[in-house]
């Protein structure tokens, strides 16, 4: 995955 | 995930449920900014577009559909609940919030990670969310008799800010390539505004009195 733009967070 | 996210996330969720608590059971929303709570709406609007499309984790989706279901169920009770509106201070909640919005969408389109509707309007979340606490700053600033459950959602929003600085240093140091300068620096920004306000909370916790913010 793109690291830049992967929102993982809330 | 680690320990600071996981304890920001439910510091966050505690907060939103000190603020249903208060709406749903006491049905006064006194010293609570509907100005506010409307900027989070459209925060978690902003932010969540992905909801469906990007899975990262049943716990995220989950969370997600709370924050949203949370956030617009708030602005409902306060704009349109029988009870609950009448102890709505529309006179002290004067803060123009649209003078927000507009500024940080300008912002999210000339700095974001990529060009993209998505991604800008995740970047506007982000700079929204940094500054929808103001107008609860001001109505608390103006309010003489803060209520303690006020004052503790405010606490909480503080507290889970801060942690999540706190996960971004550790993820800074464990994972590779973890460089997110737009979340870091609207993040601290967020955090900031709320420096005045946890120093009269931790005063007013010490000596035991009332919290109240000086003009």
């Amino acid at each position: 995955a793109d690291i830049i733009t992967e929102h993982d967070e809330l | 995930m680690n320990i600071f996210r996981l304890a920001g996330d439910m510091t966050h969720l505690f907060s939103v449920l000190v603020l249903l608590l208060k709406i749903h059971t006491i049905k006064s929303c006194a010293g609570v900014s509907l100005k506010t709570q409307e900027l989070y709406a459209l925060v978690f609007a902003a932010r969540y577009l992905d909801i469906f499309t990007n899975y990262i984790s049943l716990y995220n989706t989950v969370m997600k559909l709370i924050f949203l279901g949370s956030s617009f169920s708030i602005v409902w009770y306060m704009r349109y609940h029988k009870i609950v509106r009448r102890s709505y201070d529309k006179d002290q909640d004067t803060f123009r919030h649209y003078f927000l919005i507009l500024p940080c969408l300008l912002l999210a389109l000339l700095i974001n990670e990529k060009f993209t509707f998505k991604e800008v309007m995740w970047t506007f979340s982000l700079y929204l969310e940094a500054v929808a606490i103001l107008p609860q700053l001001v109505l608390l600033q103006r309010t003489r008799n803060i209520d303690n459950l006020t004052g503790q959602y405010v606490f909480l929003l503080g507290a889970y800010r801060a942690l999540y600085i706190l996960n971004w240093v550790y993820r800074y140091f464990t994972e590779p390539h973890f460089v997110h300068w737009i979340t870091w620096v609207s993040g601290l920004v967020q955090t900031l505004l709320y420096a005045d306000f946890f120093y009269y909370y931790f005063q007013s916790w010490k000596n035991n009195q009332k919290l109240h913010l000086p003009a």
